[in-house]
């Protein structure tokens, strides 16, 4: 059971309700303008890709002007499948990638989705690296990614931001 | 990956991935 | 008293070799968050996405080198607020501020960048300690390296508090932790950082930066405890717009705290490490002010004190 000898406790006056309460009887003018920090979050809310009810053929054109407005490549897409667009994206960070052989390539798959008439989903979904040499990076080698547990999302989540930014200024 | 809504001219991109044997939501800010 | 003693030292030792044993991945949750900010973030930006997700401080990603660049603390934003108030006439300037641009801010006060360090989240948890104790900072990011690309990854950041809570929610021994606390030689002095409710706000702001404290406390005309400005309250101050009026006092700024703000914790040197490890296992307690019976300020102990405790005495 709790320690009956304990003194720990709580100040009263440090409550923010009686600090101000203490404030206003000592008239301080100041005290009268300043508000309480709004500690209500905003939940934010999260959406897988991004949304869109444009015609689902601008969609895509919109995207390959995006990703060739930033420098990214794209395999041909087949006639079967219109909607999937396989991305290769140059990721150097500096010459340090070079020197060490960092697989710098990375590869992305978008693809839009229909989630009922007019309304579109643009997913984007991390699909590995590749080195400039065309070597394969090890994910697809070595250990599926199954097996891999050290992935870090940052460059994926900064290309994405990229291409994101780009479709909105466009639009 | 994950997004949400364009506020303040900033844009916020997530995606979960395991790390080992637990699962890391990593969220992004970036500037628009 | 012997008995007592003998069980303190028992405790603390089985304490260490847990912290020893565990790995700080073992203290993150199964699913948790991580929010980092790109930092080409403005800074006003970043501090409305703190107060947004209720956080002091987050990792920053550099996306041109990308790499971990540090971490943004309520530090940053003390030092802002001190800048501003050396360059009155630079307002836009730090409207338009960006995260990267917070080293300038440091050099141009002659402060000391935070050493941040870092440690891998398969070290022992003992370790992470050792190195939070010795960088003086109250949180050490756990970083890895992504196994295909070598580039660094930001697994997380642990903090004191989530570190004492992990034993206090994992170690039954600190119950045996009765020893008083006037006996440890843990209690900091504090009389010599407090101030009073009228003192004006940007000079509780200053003893927060030249000290290196991360709270100060507030007395009254008898040097009776009666409440504490935190280094985390600047972001209310930041957020309203008002830290440019000279003539606030700290009472007045301390109207921005939330309705949330749970208080100012105390105790006596009466009281034990038993019960102030149960405290942090049920309240977001970051520290303990020690007064006498009739209020008058003594001491505070912090989590740094703590954690010293339990990874070097006994």
């Amino acid at each position: 059971g709790p320690d009956e000898t304990s003194t720990i406790a709580i100040l009263p006056s440090s409550l923010p309700q009686i600090h101000r309460a203490n404030m206003m009887q000592q008239g301080s003018r100041a005290a009268m303008k300043i508000t309480p920090l709004n500690n209500k979050k905003s939940k934010t809310k999260w959406h897988f890709g991004i949304r869109s009810r444009s015609y689902p053929l601008d969609v895509m054109g919109e995207i390959y002007i995006a990703l060739k407005n930033l420098g990214a490549e794209w395999a041909k897409p087949s006639e079967e499948d219109l909607w999937t667009i396989k991305v290769r994206w140059r990721y150097d960070t500096g010459s340090l990638d070079q020197q060490r052989k960092i697989p710098d390539l990375m590869r992305m798959v978008i693809q839009l989705f229909q989630i009922e008439p007019n309304n579109y989903l643009v997913d984007f979904k991390f699909d590995g690296w590749e080195t400039s040499n065309g070597e394969e990076g090890s994910s697809n080698s070595s250990s599926t990614e199954e097996e891999m547990s050290t992935f870090s999302a940052y460059p994926f989540l900064h290309l994405t931001t990229r291409l994101i930014m780009e479709l909105a200024v466009n639009s | 990956l994950i997004t949400s809504s364009i506020k303040h001219n900033t844009l916020c991109v997530a995606s979960t991935v395991r790390y080992k044997s637990k699962y890391a939501t990593q969220i992004l800010y970036g500037p628009l | 008293e012997q008995n007592i003693q003998l069980e303190q030292k028992l405790a603390i030792q089985s304490i260490r070799n847990f912290l020893k044993s565990k790995t700080s991945y073992d203290v993150l949750p199964v699913s948790y968050r991580l929010i980092v900010l790109d930092t080409s973030l403005l800074v006003k930006k970043s501090l409305n996405i703190l107060l947004q997700n209720n956080i002091v401080s987050a990792p920053l990603w550099d996306a041109k080198t990308s790499k971990f660049a540090g971490l943004l603390t309520s530090t940053d934003f003390i030092n802002v607020i001190q800048y501003y108030f050396c360059n009155p006439d630079k307002f836009d300037l730090i409207d338009k501020l960006q995260l990267n641009g917070l080293k300038d801010i440091e050099k141009c006060l002659g402060v000391p960048s935070l050493d941040q360090g870092s440690i891998h989240p398969f070290k022992p948890l003992y370790d992470a300690c050792v190195k939070m104790i010795e960088s003086r900072s109250r949180r050490i990011p756990l970083i890895d390296q992504d196994e295909e690309t070598q580039r660094e990854i930001i697994v997380s950041v642990l903090t004191q508090y989530r570190i004492l809570k992990f034993v206090s929610l994992n170690c039954r021994e600190t119950r045996f932790l009765k020893r008083k606390i006037r006996e440890l030689n843990i209690v900091t002095d504090a009389s010599i950082d407090s101030c009073y409710m009228t003192t004006p706000v940007i000079d509780v702001i200053q003893m927060l930066s030249t000290r290196g404290v991360s709270s100060v406390p507030i007395i009254d005309e008898h040097g009776r405890l009666v409440n504490v400005y935190e280094a985390v309250d600047v972001l209310g101050l930041i957020k309203g717009g008002i830290y440019n009026d000279l003539s606030l006092s700290v009472g007045e700024a301390l109207m921005r705290r939330g309705d949330d703000f749970e208080g100012v914790y105390t105790c006596t040197v009466e009281d034990k490490l038993s019960t102030i490890m149960d405290t942090i296992r049920k309240a977001r307690v970051h520290r303990f002010f020690v007064v006498d019976g009739s209020g008058l300020l003594q001491g505070v102990i912090t989590l740094s004190d703590i954690l010293k405790y339990i990874l070097f005495e006994e």
